[in-house]
């Protein structure tokens, strides 16, 4: 049982919630992840040293723990993780989810996770994105009957260590401005949409004819094409560092013009105050990112928290359909 | 019925590995190539 998640890099991942698995529960600092569909915590047996800083799930104090030994491998963009397939109550918010598979972590090699705030990673994509056969999170909410709608959207706060929320079940139209507009998702298994363009100042500056755009709470920044991002960050002026990230001059930031994604003939601006992000020590850093290049589509784009932070966003199983509205 | 479950804001893995001085190691060492590399060991086994 091996999946792959090839987009993933979760170097800037700045959201995390809480959940319980197991009875009596056992809390874990979990990303949630509409980029991936497999649930993964770290065990007590993982020797891994990056395990050594997070907290680990003990199958031994689960009166509910079903083991099932089927190995399990995730490889992500920054790292992997290889354990066993189990099963467990899982609770996530009020909503208590039985008998849920989840991966139990044997070894993280390397020092992915190690230097992570969260222990593990809860996946909202289609089941196709997983492991075979298994039913995610999100899937069982709705098969046992917890939500009233099948559907999640995610409120992304760009100010507050606290604000940010994920509705499960349904939508609060307090998080957002105006009018949701619904676009399909053109392939079911990441959150997939058609983006017509990417356009500064009116001209077309990348995703020039169409292109595909994953919505991904577990990508922080906007991933595309080497060719376009290369594009990107010499239009708004970005200098490469020997480290793979763009720099630019923080005053650019209020000068720099919008860049704009249309989606379902909708614009939807992203301010330079959004794509370019200022750190402690007063340096500015692109928030554009060379995606990995996927062979078999190779105008993807990744609309990651950046854009997300803009737009509330509503995942709808139901209709296969991403709803987008001005976030409030 | 409505569920809503609170986010909270981290600092993340790469300001951890900056503040940490090993993000430039931790980049050399681990490129994001290597999940295309396990993606193209699952297409020609």
């Amino acid at each position: 049982a091996v999946t792959y998640e090839p987009m993933r890099n979760y170097l800037d991942l700045v959201y995390i919630g809480i959940i319980s698995i197991g009875t009596p529960p056992q809390e874990f600092r979990v990303v949630l992840d509409t980029g991936s569909s497999v649930l993964w915590v770290p065990s007590i047996y993982c020797s891994s040293p990056a395990c050594a800083h997070h907290k680990a799930f003990n199958p031994l104090r689960s009166s509910t723990f079903l083991v099932s030994g089927r190995p399990v491998n995730v490889a992500y963009g920054s790292g992997e993780m290889s354990g066993f397939l189990a099963y467990d109550t899982v609770r996530i918010g009020d909503l208590t989810v039985v008998a849920q598979a989840f991966g139990l972590s044997l070894e993280e090699p390397g020092i992915f996770m190690e230097y992570a705030v969260f222990d593990g990673i809860l996946g909202l994509g289609y089941p196709n994105l997983g492991l075979q056969g298994i039913t995610p999170v999100f899937d069982n909410l709705w098969l046992q009957g917890l939500i009233p709608q099948n559907l999640f959207a995610f409120y992304l706060s760009s100010k507050d260590e606290k604000g940010s929320m994920l509705m499960l079940g349904g939508v609060d139209p307090s998080y957002y401005h105006g009018e949701l507009h619904w676009v399909p998702v053109s392939k079911p298994s990441y959150w997939q949409l058609a983006v017509d363009s990417i356009s500064m100042n009116g001209e077309v500056i990348a995703c020039d004819g169409g292109c595909q755009g994953i919505m991904d709470t577990g990508t922080s920044l906007l991933t595309g094409p080497r060719s376009s991002i290369v594009n990107i960050q010499n239009l708004i002026g970005a200098k490469a560092s020997g480290d793979g990230e763009y720099f630019l001059k923080c005053d650019t930031i209020n000068t720099l013009p919008d860049i704009v994604f249309t989606i379902g003939s909708v614009t939807y601006p992203v301010p330079a105050s959004a794509y370019i992000r200022k750190d402690r020590s007063h340096n500015c850093r692109s928030n554009f990112e060379e995606g990995m290049d996927d062979p078999s589509d190779p105008e993807m784009w990744v609309l990651g928290d950046v854009f997300l932070r803009l737009y509330f966003t509503v995942f709808d199983r139901a209709n296969n359909r991403i709803g987008l509205a001005p976030a409030a | 019925c409505l569920v809503k479950i609170p986010l909270m804001k981290i600092k993340s893995m790469r300001e951890n590995l900056r503040e940490s001085q090993v993000l430039k190691d931790y980049l050399e060492k681990y490129p994001r190539s290597r999940a295309h590399v396990l993606l193209e060991q699952r297409r020609n086994p």
